[in-house]
């Protein structure tokens, strides 16, 4: 039985696509089966992994169309897509409409979570109905934090967010951690942020923390996770030491 | 009569609140009279500027307070702020309900106006109602783009948003200028992304380009514009030669 992890947070730019991609891609070498849903209207996750945004992916899903029609393979073996199309930027406004609208994709998704270990959510910068849908469907949440002041500041209201969720239309939700991105150990601010995070979230915080590094950014232009594209990088390596850790605390389940 | 330009692009953390901050404590030193309006319910740039999100702003204003007691002063004279508000998490949904529903930001600004030269829209991650209210009001857009590829991906879809809004309710809307931001010389991607938006948009890129530097990720915490906070910075002087050369176009116009 999958489980399904929402990468979300409101604040833009803070590296969920990164994760969503490269999280899944370095579980997916370790023989895990893995499934990335693109839930952005931006793409950029289908992009990040070679592929077009094309209509057949989370619009039709979501609209009625067999799952088999929508997830698509990627240049890694053992990891699949749900593909962003671009209808996905007028479905908001069309999925308030229909009855059960917070848990159109929960239903969607129903069907496929038996073929997958691991079902990623790559969520806008936003906390409107998209991320309420994925946050209905998903069992835990990654919040991938910038170690800047803004993105502390948002990490509150993200949290009342998930409370609510978990308090209405899925009581399971939980938080699978707090994960410290585009960290600069040459930088103060980073260091106060990290220390911050780590005194208020106590226990809720991944070892792992994922250095700014630049392959990283420039890994998606050529379609690629950064294990693909440069393995020896510090961004690959924190990303499959993030693996390792997920994998880890599975066994001690 | 103030000219209203709107701070735009649905890419997360591009620089949207860094620069309506620092281009408007640029121009209010150079004795022009600034007014930020915060439309991200996220309230970044309330808070950058040092100020408490707290009711009586840009909520209260779209649904009728007086526009006297929505404007704060902020520590930088001559410059002004609509803060956001808690409230303006569920103003999406509310703003849809009403008529006129998307002229309701340009009709709330319309008597303040003129006593100002310059104000500023600074929109959330995203292509919905809150961004499209803003590109309504507004005389023109500034596209923050960081020099990065994921954010080079988003920029048509916004250009076609923005044609949109031109093509239906407000035919004036046109671009003030892509803004290159993040700039790291040391990056290849960098440059390349800087020289593809060169060639493609001739004429519609500022001259000034934003480096990326640490000051201006730090002067928020301090609730400053990296002018106050660290006025010898390369961001500094980035953001004061910015708006030198949008001063310098009014002069030729
Ligand atoms: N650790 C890192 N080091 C360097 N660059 C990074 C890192 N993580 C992400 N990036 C780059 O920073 C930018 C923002 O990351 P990303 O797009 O993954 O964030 P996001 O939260 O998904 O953004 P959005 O809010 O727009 O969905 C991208 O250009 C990405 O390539
Ligand atoms: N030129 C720069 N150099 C270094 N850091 C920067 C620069 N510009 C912005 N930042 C930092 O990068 C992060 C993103 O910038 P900012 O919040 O202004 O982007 P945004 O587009 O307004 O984000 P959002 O999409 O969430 O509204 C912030 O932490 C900010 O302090
Ligand atoms: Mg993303
Ligand atoms: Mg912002």
């Amino acid at each position: 039985m999958a489980r399904l992890i929402a990468l979300a947070n409101q604040k833009g730019g803070v590296g969920k696509t990164t994760t969503a991609i490269n999280l899944a891609a370095s579980l997916a070498v370790a023989e895990r089966r893995c499934l990335i849903v693109d839930c952005d209207p931006q793409g950029n996750a289908t992009t990040g992994l070679g592929l077009e945004k094309q209509p057949g992916g989370l619009y039709e899903l979501i609209f009625g169309a067999q799952i088999s029609q929508c997830v698509k393979e990627t240049g890694v073996p053992g990891l699949h897509i749900i593909p962003s199309s671009p209808e996905m930027i007028g479905a908001e406004v069309e999925m308030m409409e229909k009855d059960h609208r917070e848990t159109l994709l929960k239903e969607a998704l129903g069907s496929v979570t038996a073929r997958y270990d691991y079902i990623f959510l790559d969520c806008p910068p936003s906390l409107g109905f998209l991320t309420i849908n994925a946050l209905v469907a998903a069992h835990t949440v990654i919040l991938p934090l910038q170690c800047e002041y803004y993105a502390l500041e948002g990490l509150s209201e993200l949290l009342k967010t998930i409370r609510a969720v978990r308090g209405g239309l899925n009581p399971e939700l939980r938080l699978e951690g707090i994960l410290l991105t585009m960290f600069d150990v040459r930088n103060n601010l980073s260091r106060q942020v990290a220390e911050e995070v780590r005194s208020h979230f106590k226990g809720l915080v991944f070892e792992t923390v994922i250095p700014r590094n630049v392959r990283l950014s420039e890994a998606p232009s050529h379609g690629q996770p950064v294990l693909l594209y440069d393995i020896r990088s510090k961004g690959a390596q924190s990303y499959l030491a993030l693996a390792r850790e997920i994998m880890e605390r599975e066994s001690r389940a």
